[in-house]
């Protein structure tokens, strides 16, 4: 899991 | 990734479908915006961008193909297709995209977390996608007789972004270092955009009657 950004976000 | 993610874009998944086999199947887009469809077209392009510039998985670019390809679809259908763009009342659908999307361009010209063209134009996507659907919510309210697809789709994309509401709060939780006020105000106010339609959903589903909304 990516940690600290919301950018893996759709 | 946790289940309030995924159930959050599963939602948003069907929401598009459900549009799109409406329009598909009965050649009909009554009732839906044309210039929410626009706006989210415009949303997903600028927000998407990254896929040529960062890779985070399958799943992701996968599913920004999904909904790159189903807003532009959908748009083609209300405004190319030949038996469809006749039931598209452009009289009804008359929210100006412009007062959506200027004030969105100076909001993220002013508020992003970087000040590149890529972070105005992600922070951008943000605040046009809480507005987008808008025109949408007007149309619906001029609309005398919702039927049940464009009502369910409503519904789900507002299920949608309650799950994501969830899944921040679940994430700022459970991982270090995840604040975003830029995605969580705006999703924040894009969800409570959907509690009028919602209580009105709802009743309509209590009472077994159809879905009307107040002038």
């Amino acid at each position: 899991e990516e940690q600290g950004s919301g950018k893996d976000e759709l | 990734m946790n289940i309030f993610r995924l159930a959050g874009d599963m939602t948003h998944l069907a929401s598009v479908l459900v549009l799109l086999l409406k329009i598909h199947t009965i050649k009909s887009c009554a009732g839906v915006s044309l210039k929410t469809q626009e706006l989210y077209a415009i949303v997903f392009t600028t927000r998407y961008l990254d896929i040529f510039t960062d890779f985070i998985s399958l799943y992701n670019t996968f599913m920004k193909l999904i909904f790159l390809g189903s807003s532009y679809s959908i748009v083609w259908y209300i405004r190319r297709h030949k038996i469809v763009r006749r039931s598209y009342d452009k009289n009804q659908d008359t929210f100006r995209h412009v007062f959506l999307i200027l004030p969105c361009i100076v909001l993220a010209l002013l508020i992003n977390e970087k000040l590149t063209f890529k972070e105005v134009l992600w922070a951008f996507s943000l605040y046009l996608e809480a507005v987008a659907i808008l025109p949408q919510l007007v149309l619906l309210q001029r609309t005398k007789n919702i039927d049940n697809l464009t009502g369910q789709y409503v519904f789900l994309l507002g299920v949608y972004r309650a799950l994501y509401i969830v899944n921040w709060i679940y994430r700022y939780f459970t991982e270090t270092h995840f604040v975003h006020w830029i995605t969580w105000i705006s999703g924040l106010v894009q969800t409570l955009l959907y509690a009028d339609f919602f209580y009105y959903y709802f009743q309509s589903w209590k009472t077994n009657q159809k879905l009307q909304l107040p002038a």
